[in-house]
């Protein structure tokens, strides 16, 4: 694999795109179906999010463009260029653009979408060409088959160096991640990423699946965050839901989207519209509480405490958790109230927090919780 | 003025501009190329075959043959290949 010259790179691992101009070779799903699993194909290799827009500048701008289209690089009509995309950086840094004088296709008669976006946005987050021919990086097209795509060896390598392997920041270059599959529903280590209300549901969110679980626990399997959330995708970070406002927010990096049900509002917004200190660039946990309208968030070992009748953050916060909720150990990966209990998940275990005798009154496995 | 620079094998002077082409693009600093540069451009032609030769696993030759003209022809992707 190569770098580019000075090794540019995004100095941050939740990356904006914006798709701004459309193919009329193929229906505008197809180009944002294949646009999100190129991504993914990075996305499943490094500690990267990528969050659509459908406005304003975006770190990736992608677009369909024909000949001389204002960068310099004009395309050459059919066959010969495809596509090309810039490095990291401000500006037109990372902007991908597709010759739309190819026949794009979502399989093989014609050049696969999915097969060069993934190509284009290796250069966009800081690979130069590969000479390895088994490279999804070399200079030329060779098609690939987009379901259970799976990074060849060289560019894993190649994304890890610039940023690190998933989970453990950047670290020696791994072995290629299997293919984020579900996971596994009984493990008894399971862990949560998120949990919150939603209506008459309760959600559990780990990677890139969701659990939904009704009040009688009837037996429930892991269904794919996209097929719901699609903006969201994977690695939900927080979530809860203010029941009487009919509104769920959900957090992922320094974002946050807010839906009606399965419904997204509008475009994903900044965590800094709760009052939170720049420093902090990502929640862990977050649950609303009925009987006060206060919602917590909790943030490493802190925790902050947002008035939503106020729509603002308490003063004289953040306060420490352990001061406030003792007998819960470990780091707080997800927090719901459920009748008026407040259940904190850390690692696989669910702690039951009972607010009047303040103090943690049970203890399950964190999997007990989606029937195991 | 002619490019001189040797060729391996008979090869048809649309694949020559075709390789010029795609050399300027792939494996040089873009820019207009100016007419008293295009003496030394022989010399710097075979330089980029070389190159261009070498990252796909061609035999080095610096000159313009079948299998290299093949790999010139191919659909690819617009960056350069020497990451500048």
């Amino acid at each position: 694999y190569h770098v580019f010259p000075g090794e540019p790179k995004w100095q941050r691992s939740s990356l904006t795109y914006r798709i701004t101009k459309y193919t009329s070779s193929l229906s505008t799903q197809d180009v944002d179906r294949a646009v999100d699993l190129g991504l993914k194909a990075w996305s499943d290799a490094a500690p990267l999010n990528f969050i659509k827009t459908t406005q304003g500048e975006a770190d990736i701008m992608i677009s369909f463009e024909s000949g001389d289209h204002g960068d310099s690089y004009p395309f050459d009509g059919p066959r010969g260029t495809l596509a090309h995309a810039f490095a990291p950086g401000e500006g037109l840094g990372g902007d991908t653009h597709f010759d739309n004088a190819e026949r794009w296709t979502t399989g093989k008669n014609g050049f696969n979408l999915f097969t060069v976006a993934a190509h284009e946005f290796g250069h966009a987050l800081g690979l130069g060409h590969s000479s390895d021919p088994s490279a999804l990086m070399y200079p030329t097209y060779r098609y690939q088959h987009p379901i259970g795509f799976q990074l060849p060896t060289d560019d894993v390598k190649g994304i890890q160096a610039l940023y690190g392997t998933k989970g453990i920041g950047k670290e020696k270059p791994m072995a290629p991640q299997q293919p984020a599959n579900k996971p596994d529903q009984c493990d008894p280590n399971l862990s949560f990423d998120a949990v919150t209300v939603l209506g008459n549901e309760l959600l559990f969110f780990k990677e890139r699946s969701f659990w939904r679980r009704q009040a009688p626990l009837t037996n429930i399997g892991p269904s794919p965050i996209a097929s719901s959330f699609p903006q969201l995708m994977s690695n939900v970070d927080a979530a809860y839901e203010v029941a009487e406002q009919g509104t769920a927010y959900f957090f992922k990096g320094p974002h946050y989207w807010a839906t009606r049900g399965l419904q997204m509002q509008g475009h994903p917004r900044t965590i800094y519209d709760f009052g939170f200190p720049r420093h902090v660039q990502k929640i862990d946990a977050a649950v609303h509480l009925k009987n006060s309208r206060k919602t917590l968030f909790f943030v490493g070992d802190d925790y902050y405490s947002y008035d939503e009748t106020k729509r603002e953050m308490e003063d004289d916060y953040p306060k420490s958790i352990d001061d406030e909720f003792t007998g819960v150990e470990g780091n707080i990966d997800a927090a719901v109230e459920v009748n008026g209990f407040i259940y904190f998940f850390s690692g696989p275990k669910a702690y039951k927090y009972d607010t009047e005798k303040e103090d943690v009154v049970n203890i399950v496995k964190s999997s007990s919780w989606i029937g195991c | 003025a002619p490019l001189r620079f040797t060729l391996s094998q008979p090869i048809h002077w649309k694949d020559i501009y075709t390789a010029k082409e795609y050399l300027d693009k792939y494996y040089s600093d873009r820019g207009t190329m100016r007419v008293a540069e295009m003496v030394a451009d022989d010399v710097s032609m075979s330089r980029k075959i070389r190159k261009m030769q070498k990252f796909f696993g061609l035999q080095v030759t610096g000159k313009l043959d079948h299998s290299t003209l093949a790999v010139m022809q191919k659909p690819r992707c617009g960056m350069p290949d020497l990451a500048n």
